[in-house]
């Protein structure tokens, strides 16, 4: 399984719908201080259904929408879909891809969608326990912590190596 | 502490001790249970030996050295537990370019078993990623994406 | 608060909107006095505008935009008040080259008045010192010092 | 005033004595990681007085002292030396260049001396303040924490500025 598609909409300084299209391997990407890449980080793990505003760098949910500049009004949605390769079966689906979609409103609600479908947040979770993506792994380093795992406290990583386990 | 956890544990322990030995040219790393009769007080020492200097507990390490020893035990959770999606923002910034080509070593590595997207300002990484993006600032203050063919990059 | 504390606020408030706008090309940033009349609780707010985006008060900006912002104040602090010798450890981490040339832009402003002394990896950083010394490590893991000239980084 | 020369023997993994001449302007430096550039800011540091073993990343008085490796046993003293240029009178003494030295034994004992005079810890205190060089000041910027500016509380930025009134 791989994540084939990305589309932003409305998120964070992602006014605009903008489309990343990746392959299996790896993807650098790269810009100007300010542009939008830890955003990017941000709607991957905000799509994947991140209950905790901190790891996406928000105060409150309506953060992920678009609050406007000087020459463009803010906006009352964001919605950030994801559309997964799931060609090799990793997922215990009978889709060769399958799609996960969030959205949140001004008015603090969010809404999830699988393959277009409505669905609730502990779906959405569900779904990617079986695809051995858990919430707080290892496999998501934010900017400036990438000393993070041996900041941790004792116990801390012990909760990681029972999360590999 | 279960049978499942200690072989983890175990296998953990091997991979974090050849991936550290790989960035770090050398040297010796281990994992440490302590308090393991402790059931929810049970935690994990690191104790790491860069090659030719006195083990240490992490405190008397550089901030690139800090950055390495993190790097090796995630790619050592990795490789024992891939997740098929990883997501690396600019943990090469404190990485001198030696250490750099190390860690891309090791990432072409896992990359057969996991999709990696590594946000970074560091001209290496760049050459080294199969697909590039470049994410820019608009006049109106909003994003937008652009894919970059590798040779536009170089010049 | 004092005199002495207010004229010498409003003077690095100034110095701090006129660095800003060097190192961010534009834009506007404030420090706001709050419970000024609560003499121990007395504190500063910082609110920022980087060019073309809405005003905010740090927590929406990025890594780079947070390191300019910090150096921005730290050189109207150094303008209004200069320290004879500052030392300065990889400040420049987090920043891409454009900006890398604007801070340094600056530093050589302010190094009439005060010496600088910066660790770094950055290449454009190295190329505008006066004076490069490389630090090494020897094969008995002790650290040697070596004077090096500039010609000898450039190739 | 500036800092003309810095020597450095048997502090953290400095063990041989190694010297740096500075010039009035800006000295660049730069080396591999792990090979002791952030330790120099720390000897600076530490010469100037520095009691918080945390700005200096030790935990006690001897983490300072170089501990051995493979091939070298440890030592039994830290020194460190700084030269400052007076000539421009900036320091209120008659001296054209002021020696400040730092001693570090494992019993845990410190000594400083003032152009070889032994002196008080204050005392280094004091003539470093006359150059306007105060302890916690805006001028020493540590790695990792470029940001530490903005990320201080609002009370704890409203010192910064009382130091620089
Ligand atoms: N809800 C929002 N609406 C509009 N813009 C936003 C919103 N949230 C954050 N931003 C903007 O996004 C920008 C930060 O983007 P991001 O952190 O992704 O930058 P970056 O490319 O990672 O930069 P760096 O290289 O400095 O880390 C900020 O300038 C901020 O103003
Ligand atoms: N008392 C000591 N005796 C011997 N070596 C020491 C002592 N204290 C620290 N060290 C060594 O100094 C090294 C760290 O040096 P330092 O932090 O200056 O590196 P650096 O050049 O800043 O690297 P980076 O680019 O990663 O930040 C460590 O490897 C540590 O083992
Ligand atoms: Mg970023
Ligand atoms: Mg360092």
């Amino acid at each position: 399984m791989y994540l084939r598609k990305l589309s932003l909409h409305g998120f964070k300084a992602f006014a605009g719908t903008q489309e990343f299209d990746f392959t299996s391997g790896t993807t650098a990407i790269i810009g100007p201080n300010g542009s939008g890449k830890s955003n990017v980080a941000d709607a991957i793990r905000w799509v994947f259904g991140e209950q905790s505003n901190k790891n996406i760098r928000a105060k409150k949910t309506e953060d992920v929408i678009f609050f406007g500049s000087d020459t463009r009004r803010s906006m009352g949605l964001a919605e950030v879909t994801v559309v997964l390769d799931n060609e090799d079966k990793w997922l215990p689906l009978d889709f060769a891809e399958v799609s996960i979609t969030r959205r949140a409103h001004r008015s603090g609600d969010n809404e999830y969608l699988i393959n277009g479908k409505k669905v609730r947040h502990g779906d959405v979770l569900a779904l990617l326990n079986k695809a051995n993506m858990h919430q707080n792994s290892y496999a998501f380093v934010s900017q400036g912590l990438a000393d993070k795992i041996i900041e941790l406290k004792p116990f801390e990583r012990r909760t990681l190596i029972e999360e590999a386990a | 502490i279960t049978e499942k956890f200690s072989t983890t544990f175990d296998l953990v322990n091997d991979k974090f001790n050849y991936f550290f030995r790989e960035v770090f040219d050398g040297g010796s790393a281990e994992l440490k249970l302590i308090n393991a009769e402790q059931k929810s007080d049970a935690g994990i020492e690191i104790i790491v030996k860069p090659p030719g200097k006195r083990l240490s507990n992490l405190s008397a390490l550089s901030g690139g050295e800090r950055a390495m020893t993190s790097v090796a035990l995630m790619f050592a959770l990795m490789s024992v537990n891939p997740s098929p999606i990883c997501v690396l923002d600019e943990v090469d910034a404190a990485l001198d370019d030696a250490n750099i080509k190390r860690f891309l070593r090791i990432l072409n590595e896992l990359s057969q078993k996991s999709q990696f997207i590594v946000i970074t300002h560091n001209r290496i990484t760049v050459q080294d990623a199969e697909t590039v993006y470049g994410v820019s600032m608009e006049q109106d203050a909003t994003s937008t994406v652009l894919s970059l063919k590798i040779k536009d990059l170089v010049n």
